[in-house]
């Protein structure tokens, strides 16, 4: 039987996935607006 | 770790918006998180209405969410590719809420050790710490449970963990996206002043003597014993399994004596629902006799009936077995009521009895369907890595008539043989020449349950697959959730039956094995999959019908005009076209997740000033536009009020009265002058006129 794997074998955190769209966010996956960047 | 700052906080309820460029299997998932909130905290979720500040969930890049309510109208949190699970949608949520990750926070260093050298390079500013004038830890004990944790690889340069636990037991707990660990639902409780939460009702093991306030009816002929073990069965409760000496209890109506019929009624304590939908779970054992049952029922009382009616809910047969299973009862009660369990002796001979014992009774869904594994250790020990180790679960029925089934690699693929792996699949039903194919938008969750007691305490393992009816199979010449009859291969079922397997779709990556053992996955060498297929057509169109951009960036909302969204009436759900009523196995009423409660549009819009009309309570009712240094007002927005207003207001009053006061002063002064003048003449002529006499 075919079976598709949605996860592609690998257990990818928050983090992983965020890396590998190039994302450098603050702690991986945090966004801040403008005063809290200041 | 919270951000620190009242301005910070939500309201307990916190509103929303799913917008449509979400991924179907995302936006059911979001509202399993919320439910999963719902049971645990005072947080609630409800669709946007025109608030001035809500969350705008939004398929972006990648998973990412501001800290904290930034008081900016719309906020933005994004669900996007591979973010759909539910650990991973409340670590978003904890964050929207005003959480920082636990590692983050000022003393980590007395539990965690960050290998500098094994991060990337430039990335070292991720395993920054803060002190408790910018975050607080809440007064909670580091966490390595937490939902918020970094796992041991975040940022890594090589193969090499990052983040060493000073305790190495929990080197694999850290990172867990399965479910809130207590202590992130203690700091979130505690930030958010939380003392009751809107879908918990109950939960009772039977470890105290006042067996949680329930009661033993003297309309019957016998009682409920609280016991530690009876000689025909269960020898050990459920909650400790034995475990603890001189605890463990369970409730224990004893068939073996007494006359055919002889019942034992228990009732909770008086219930207050505010949902109208329940969940009852409780575990049960059967050491007497198949002809003996256990009655579920409910009393309800209403202004008519004070003194409470009893409705049956359920009645429970079978054989007698050797362990304890796991039961769902599904209630739809809506006004003040107990739950009622009547023992009654059956016509057998018997030696046991029956028992109760973990019972939880919260306003949530039931999940459709069970699927008990026993003798779990020794499938770990004995099955093989990959399709050989497969374990298939029986033939289900979804809610609107399609047949699945669902897969167990105990052992995980040949490719990830330390993992749980589970699929799911269509198999071949006796509706198919009713239902719609390719099979459209029915969510499968898969839920590795994790049998604590407390359902608060539970940290389930769950996954959820969305059909897609246009996904293509790999040599796309078919659709991949065609019927099963079309798109499959054949099977066959342990009695023989064939039938055909559809493609499956689902993770190798489910559970690792370290986690299993874990908690309280396998108890009493069972596991419980829970599993349900629910149709979410109805998530196809989220967007409110006015579009939440109106309020996004109230800096420039002036500029921003209200955008209809039209195309949500003119989407066209594929919805299937059942004409039969499909067969299904399920046992209880099936109820679907809530519609999303969508803004109607009033038919004759009175606002002004583009306010958002909507209908509350059937009847029109503005909601004006406002920005953070103005804002409309009246019944119909008709009225603007400006901070700026406000201070010219101020500033006047202030000036006048200080003119006033200065007129009443110089007028005093030039009085008391006057006054002082013709005194000192008075005084001065008299003076004269002595000295001349």
């Amino acid at each position: 039987t075919t079976e598709i794997d949605v996860d592609g074998g690998i257990d990818q955190d928050i983090f992983d996935i965020n890396e590998a769209l190039g994302l450098d966010l603050f702690e991986g996956d945090i966004k801040f607006d403008g005063m809290q960047e200041r | 770790n919270s951000i620190i700052g009242d301005n910070y906080r939500w309201p307990h309820v916190v509103p929303y918006v799913l917008e449509d460029s979400l991924e179907m299997n995302a936006k059911g998932l979001i509202l399993k998180a919320f439910e999963q909130y719902r049971l645990k905290t005072c947080i609630d979720f409800r669709p946007w209405e025109g608030e001035k500040n809500y969350i705008s969930v939004f398929k972006g890049s990648g998973c990412w969410s501001y800290v904290g309510n930034l008081q900016e109208g719309l906020q933005q949190l994004s669900i996007g590719a591979n973010c759909d699970r539910i650990g991973t949608i409340q670590h978003e949520f904890l964050h929207a809420l005003g959480f920082w990750h636990e590692q983050s926070r000022s003393d980590r260093d007395d539990y965690v050790s960050i290998i500098w050298d094994r991060i990337q390079p430039g990335k070292d500013h991720n395993f920054n710490k803060y002190d408790d004038k910018t975050s607080d830890s809440l007064n909670v004990p580091y966490d390595y449970d937490s939902v918020m944790h970094y796992s041991q690889n975040a940022f890594r340069n090589g193969t090499e963990p990052t983040i060493i636990t000073n305790i190495p037991d929990f080197m694999d707990v850290i990172g867990q996206r399965m479910d809130f660990s207590d202590y992130d639902l203690q700091k979130l409780n505690r930030l958010y002043n939380c003392t009751s939460s809107l879908s918990f009702m109950d939960t009772c093991s039977f470890e105290l003597e006042n067996i949680c306030g329930m009661i033993q009816s003297s309309d019957d002929s016998s009682d409920w014993q609280r016991l530690s073990q009876v000689p025909a069965g269960p020898n050990t409760d459920h909650t400790n399994m034995g475990e603890c000496e001189d605890s463990g209890y369970f409730m224990h109506f004893n068939t073996s004596a007494g006359a055919v019929g002889s019942t034992a009624i228990l009732e909770s304590r008086i219930l207050y629902p505010k949902r109208g939908f329940q969940c009852l779970q409780f575990y049960f054992y059967n050491s007497g006799h198949e002809s003996d049952r256990l009655y579920v029922w409910v009393r309800e009382y209403t202004s008519a009936h004070p003194n409470g009616t009893l409705r049956l809910i359920e009645e429970i047969k079978g054989s007698p077995a050797s362990y304890w299973q796991l039961h769902h009862v599904s209630l739809n009660v809506t006004s003040k009521f107990r739950v009622v369990f009547q023992g009654t002796r059956g016509s057998g001979s018997s030696n046991g009895g029956l028992s109760v014992d973990d019972i939880n009774l919260s306003e949530t869904q039931c999940p459709h369907h069970v699927w008990h594994i026993r003798n779990f250790t020794y499938l770990l020990n004995t099955s093989p890595a990959g399709t050989a180790g497969r374990i298939y679960s029986p033939p289900f029925y979804s809610s609107k008539g399609y047949a699945f089934q669902v897969s167990l690699y105990v052992n995980g693929t040949t490719d990830n043989p330390f993992n749980l792996a589970i699929y799911l699949y269509l198999i071949s039903g006796a509706n198919d020449d009713q239902l719609q194919w390719p099979c459209a938008w029915q969510q499968g969750t898969m839920i590795l349950l994790d049998q604590h007691p407390d359902i608060r305490q539970r940290m389930s393992n769950q996954r959820s697959i969305t059909t897609d009816p246009l996904t293509l199979s790999d040599s796309s010449s078919t659709y991949f959730w065609d019927r099963p009859d079309k798109v499959g291969s054949i099977a066959s079922f342990p009695n023989g039956t064939t039938f055909m397997r559809g493609p499956g779709s689902g993770t190798s990556a489910f559970l690792t094995h370290q986690r299993l053992k874990s908690r309280n996955f396998i108890k009493e060498d069972s596991v419980y999959i829970l599993l349900t297929m629910e149709d979410i057509s109805h998530l196809l169109s989220t967007q409110p019908s006015v579009s939440p951009t109106f309020f996004m960036n109230t800096s420039s909302a002036n500029t921003i005009k209200p955008t209809f969204n039209t195309s949500a009436t003119t989407k066209s759900p594929m919805r299937p076209t059942t004409t039969t009523r499909p067969v299904t196995t399920a046992s209880v009423p099936l109820t679907e997740e809530p519609e999303m409660d969508v803004p109607d549009s009033c038919p004759d819009n009175p606002c002004e000033n583009d306010g958002v009309c909507i209908m509350v309570d059937r009847g029109p009712e503005c909601r004006c536009p406002a920005g953070d240094d103005w804002w409309y007002m009246g019944e119909k927005c008709e009225r603007k009020g400006s901070a700026q207003e406000n201070t010219v207001i101020a500033v006047s009053s202030t000036v006048a009265v200080f003119v006033v006061m200065l007129v009443v002063t110089i007028t005093t002064a030039v009085c008391l002058k006057k006054k002082y003048s013709q005194v000192k003449e008075n005084g001065e002529s008299l003076n004269l006129e002595v000295n001349r006499w």
